[in-house]
């Protein structure tokens, strides 16, 4: 259970101030799957930030379980990120220095698995994601649509409670993306994992339970599975 | 007129050899609004790369004007690279340290244009792409999307006669990516601008004349328009 309570980000812009989220009030439930929509620079990855507790609001509050994340410990902090929540970045965010497998398993080796079932779990993810012939390739190496996969390989890794999937389709074709939804799927209704998605993706939107539209740093309105 | 011909990539993966492109031929007409379909990982961006003149063929070649780039001289390349042809990278590729404005108008100030006229022009094509109010945002201060519309804006600065438009709306929402595939048309049927993109879009595979099809690394099928 996340809780969005009157969640707002400011940005100083030299002298302007730019508030990115106004005033987002938020639910989302256990095992839940829901997409968040909405026009290019509405708020969508900044209300993830504020909900992947990697950054702080400038007002209000993200409750996990009833508990503010930012009232722990920086080593709490640091736990529940690595074994909670499973991040997918818009952007990637993959380290070029290392390969595939090293970049998917790092989050294995953070949560004090051994290097060698740290290896094992990365490579099974990597092949469900369709690389397991990539394993090798540093990200340089490798299509925008598998560095793509990559990075949500590393999300899943460490079997996270909940997924926090930026666009994580935004790069692939129609058929790789809908098997990247039907594993989500699968996670959501097999293992009871929290799925939340920014998409512009109706592949993604036809599987989600609820959605939010989010404009302009404001909820817009929010519809069930059932109205469409 | 661009030639593909019989072009063919190895990468070398350690001891293994990897063909990204396996003997592809293309021919793409002047004034052409073609998509490029295919795969994730089946070849299009290493194809595009080879078009643009960022990389050689290790077999075949490609042809400007019957012209093939490589063999002029290093700044014949760097002009041709920077005046006949617009490039939009997969991943953007934006200067971090730059401003949105400084990104876009870097490639006018390399054609010998004033910085005075350079930044008119990049004022002018992101304020096109409805960036007017992000002019002073580095990139990490821009969404996703926007990100992309910057690298959108700086390819179309310096008017060139090919636009190569690597997966132009892969971040932004259906109402943004109309409005991009709407500019890339009409420079298209306006200013007779060659617009090749590869893309996993709908929308824009509707407004193309003709669909390449890649898979593989090697060309599958072509479609005009008149047969989808
Ligand atoms: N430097 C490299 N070394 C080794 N293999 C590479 C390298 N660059 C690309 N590849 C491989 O070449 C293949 C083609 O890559 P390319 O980027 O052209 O695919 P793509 O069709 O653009 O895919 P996407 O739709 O995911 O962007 C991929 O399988 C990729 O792993
Ligand atoms: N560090 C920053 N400083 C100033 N403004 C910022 C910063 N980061 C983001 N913004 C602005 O905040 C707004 C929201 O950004 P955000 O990345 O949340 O949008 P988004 O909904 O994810 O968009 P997209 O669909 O394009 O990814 C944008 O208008 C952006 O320009
Ligand atoms: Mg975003
Ligand atoms: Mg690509």
């Amino acid at each position: 259970l996340i809780e969005v309570r009157g969640v707002k980000k400011l940005y100083l812009q030299g002298e302007e101030e730019l508030w990115a989220l106004k005033g987002i009030d938020l639910l989302i439930r256990r095992g839940e799957f829901i997409s968040i929509m909405g026009p290019s620079g509405s708020g969508k990855s900044t209300l993830f930030n504020q909900i992947g507790a990697l950054d702080v609001p400038t007002e209000g509050q993200v409750l996990f379980e009833g508990q503010n994340i930012f009232d722990l410990t920086e080593p709490q902090q640091a736990w529940f990120r690595n074994h909670k929540i499973g991040y997918i970045f818009q952007t990637f965010n993959l380290i070029t220095v290392m390969t595939a497998l090293q970049n998917v398993a790092l989050p294995a080796v953070f949560e004090g698995v051994g290097h060698e079932e740290a290896n094992r779990r990365a490579t099974a993810i990597l092949e469900r994601v369709g690389l397991g012939h990539r394993l090798t390739h540093k990200p340089g190496e490798l299509s925008g649509g598998q560095q793509q996969r990559v990075a949500i390989a590393r999300a899943l890794v460490n079997r996270p409670s909940v997924v926090l999937a930026d666009e994580p389709t935004g790069n692939l074709d129609t058929a790789t993306g809908q098997e990247i939804i039907d594993i989500l799927k699968s996670l959501n209704e097999e293992d009871g994992v929290t799925i939340v998605c920014s998409t512009h993706d109706p592949k993604m939107i036809r599987k989600s339970e609820r959605v939010v539209w989010i404009a302009d740093g404001l909820k817009q309105k929010e519809v069930t599975a059932a109205e469409f």
